[in-house]
């Protein structure tokens, strides 16, 4: 019979917590060298920006947003060298 | 593709690497092929060569590590960020890091190369057929010593082909003590263990006493993972416990449940709630040479590529028949420029050299019909050029440089050397001692004494002062024995020491064989030629040779390789 609940858990010892996409995104950005550690001014605009960026330097379709193509690729296995900066 | 700003690269084309650690999750000997095959990807196309090196700083160190490993950049646990690598540089620059808590496998599933069994080191066949029963990982039935097995083949009852799993009962690697088995019970720090433990380690790396007692004797050895051992979570190498309990519900599998990205888990005990200890269960896993290959890329000055094909792009997609993509090619040759193609023969000087005692060529000059004076080179003489030996007297490791021995003569070769020596040296001019025919040499490890070998007579070199010649009848070893033709030096203070069918093991401190020798070549060295002339250990292998080749064994005792001293050692043309 399927549990009702909980459906998820955190399992102890997991070194990636349950970030929302919105959290795996901005850390994915800022470790692959899209968006700078420290934001200033307007963070929507950047964030923007910095997808649109990722998603041209990666080959996906360039929507500027949390698209399906876009999550599935920022969860897909990679080289941990930045793709952008030093 | 790109470069990295500045454009770095390294300042010469033979590049020498370290393999600092293995991981658990696939056999030694399977990732330094992997490696080595992910070098040669770019040596194809460059200039390059790739030195394997054991004790000197390397250009590139390659280490595999979880979490925070060491650097500035912590791993990501299981899937996500694989690997990474710095570019070309000192220090840390150019190294390669291979995140542990990922599955290492050549992409497409757990890879379990078996040993001893009869089936000479193969790889499991996944699933086999045992008694009528079909089998998808290794299994101890059938057996009362509890070790794993598996069938090479897709049925074992047809072919009777099998090999053991790696398993702690059968060996451990790295640590110190020379791929011994893990003892059960050991006691460490006044506790007892019945089974590998990461206590005592900050690394996760599961380990065992080879003896019984790790306070008294400090021997230990890192364990192999099993094939059903798990990835990451808490219990990383332990195997999967089923049935296990999870929120009161009984599993008897690797199940999704409790998660919501899909990926199989298990329990590492009996009841999870209880115990909470987890961990993934293998799956295809990460192809070793693919990942390396990239991040060999970036150790060589690449960064990444904007082209989905390139190999150089950053993300990680398993392709079955790997062809480096023309971007790739394009990148790396702009940097080093490419490969020149096959190396041309040495050129054969026409001048008799002036201040060496042993003239290397000789030179004839001829007057044609038209009057026309030409030089030609006559061939050099046997002796005096290694590539025209045709059997060697000795072959030995000295001082890091392997050394052939012939005649009164030896050539030495150092592992970055690609082409045969030339000039070969007088045997007498730095060993006085010895006669010209010698039979065999070796040096010991820990002492760096050099002992030779030649006829029953024997001489140990420190240095430049020399003891013997002295009977090898004060060594223990019998009357009977006409010499010793090879010898194999160890890291504790004892060597291996050859007569063709039989072998003694000799302490070196004592000088005395010990006891239970001698004992025959065949059932401890099985797959190679019991008429073996030369036997010597060279970068951790050892080699038997019989007329011109060699048959290459690993130290658990695997034939790997069976090739030529004059063309694999000595790199003759």
């Amino acid at each position: 019979t399927p549990h009702k609940t909980p459906l998820s858990i955190i399992f102890p010892g997991e070194i990636r917590s349950n970030m929302s996409d919105l959290q795996l995104a901005e850390k994915y950005l800022q470790r692959y060298g899209y968006l700078a550690l420290e934001q200033g001014g307007d963070s929507q605009v950047s964030l923007r920006k910095a997808l649109s960026h990722m998603q041209h330097k990666l080959g996906l379709k360039e929507t500027g947003d949390l698209d399906q193509e876009t999550m599935d690729a920022i969860r897909a296995p990679r080289c941990g060298v930045p793709d952008i900066g030093k | 593709y790109n470069t990295f700003e500045g454009e770095l690269k390294w300042d010469h084309n033979d590049i020498t690497y370290r393999v600092l650690n293995y991981s658990p999750d696939l056999d030694p000997e399977v990732i330094d092929d992997a490696f080595a095959r992910a070098f040669s990807v770019w040596s194809a196309v460059t200039p390059l060569t790739f030195t394997r090196i054991y004790n000197e700083v390397p250009d590139i160190d390659i280490l595999f590590g979880s979490d925070n490993h060491g650097d500035p950049y912590p791993f990501d646990g299981k899937d996500g960020l694989l690997a990474h690598a710095y570019p070309p540089g000192d220090g840390v620059q150019g190294d390669a890091h291979f995140d542990d808590d990922e599955f290492w496998t050549l992409g497409t599933g757990v890879v379990v190369k078996t040993s001893f069994g009869n089936a000479e080191g193969a790889l499991c066949h996944f699933p086999f057929i045992f008694e009528g029963q079909s089998y998808s990982t290794c299994t101890t039935t059938g057996r009362s010593d509890g070790l794993p097995w598996c069938s090479t083949t897709a049925n074992y009852d047809n072919d009777r082909k099998y090999g053991f799993c790696p398993s702690e009962l059968l060996f451990t690697y790295a640590g110190n003590s020379d791929g011994a088995p893990c003892v059960f019970p050991f006691v460490f720090d006044g506790k007892t263990f019945n089974s590998c433990t990461k206590e005592g380690r900050s690394d996760g790396y599961r380990w065992c006493g080879t003896t019984a007692n790790y306070d008294t004797d400090g021997k230990y050895g890192f364990c192999p993972n099993r094939d059903t051992a798990v990835i990451g979570g808490n219990s990383q190498g332990d195997p999967c416990v089923f049935p296990f309990t999870f929120l009161e519900r009984t599993y008897h599998a690797c199940t999704s449940d409790g998660r919501n990205d899909r990926k199989l888990w298990c329990a590492t005990t009996s009841s999870y709630d209880q115990d909470r200890k987890w961990g993934f269960c293998p799956d295809q896993g990460y192809s070793l040479f693919l990942v390396a290959a990239h991040e060999f890329g970036h150790a060589l000055g690449l960064e990444h590529s904007d082209v989905q094909d390139a190999l150089m792009y950053p993300m990680y997609r398993y392709v079955s028949d790997f062809q480096l993509h023309p971007d790739d090619v394009e990148g790396i040759q702009y940097l080093y420029g490419p490969n020149p193609g096959p190396h041309p023969t040495a050129p054969v000087s026409t001048r008799k050299p002036s201040s060496t005692t042993l003239p290397t060529t000789t030179t004839k000059t001829t007057t044609s019909s038209t009057t026309t004076p030409t030089t030609t080179t006559t061939p050099l003489d046997p002796t005096q050029d290694a590539c025209k030996v045709k059997v060697f007297d000795a072959i030995a490791e000295l001082q890091g440089e392997l050394h052939f021995f012939k005649d009164g003569l030896y050539w030495k070769m150092s592992a970055k050397d690609k082409r045969p020596p030339k000039t070969p040296l007088r045997i007498t001019d730095t060993w006085s001692a010895l006669p010209p025919n010698i039979d065999s040499a070796f040096q010991d490890p820990t002492s760096k004494k050099i002992f030779f070998f030649a006829g029953r007579k024997f001489w140990q070199y420190t240095g430049s002062s020399v003891l013997g010649p002295r009977s090898i009848e004060k060594l223990g070893v019998g009357k009977d024995v006409e010499g010793i033709i090879g010898a194999i030096p160890r890291n504790n203070g004892k060597v291996l020491l050859f007569n063709g069918e039989k072998f003694w093991r000799l302490d070196v401190k004592t000088q005395t064989v010990d006891k239970g020798y001698p004992r025959h070549t065949d059932e401890d060295f099985s797959g190679v030629p019991t008429d073996s002339h030369d036997v010597f250990l060279y970068q951790g292998k050892y080699y038997f040779c019989q007329d011109r080749f060699f048959w290459r064994m690993t130290w658990r005792k695997q034939v790997e390789k069976v090739g030529y001293v004059k063309y694999d050692l000595l790199h003759c043309p």
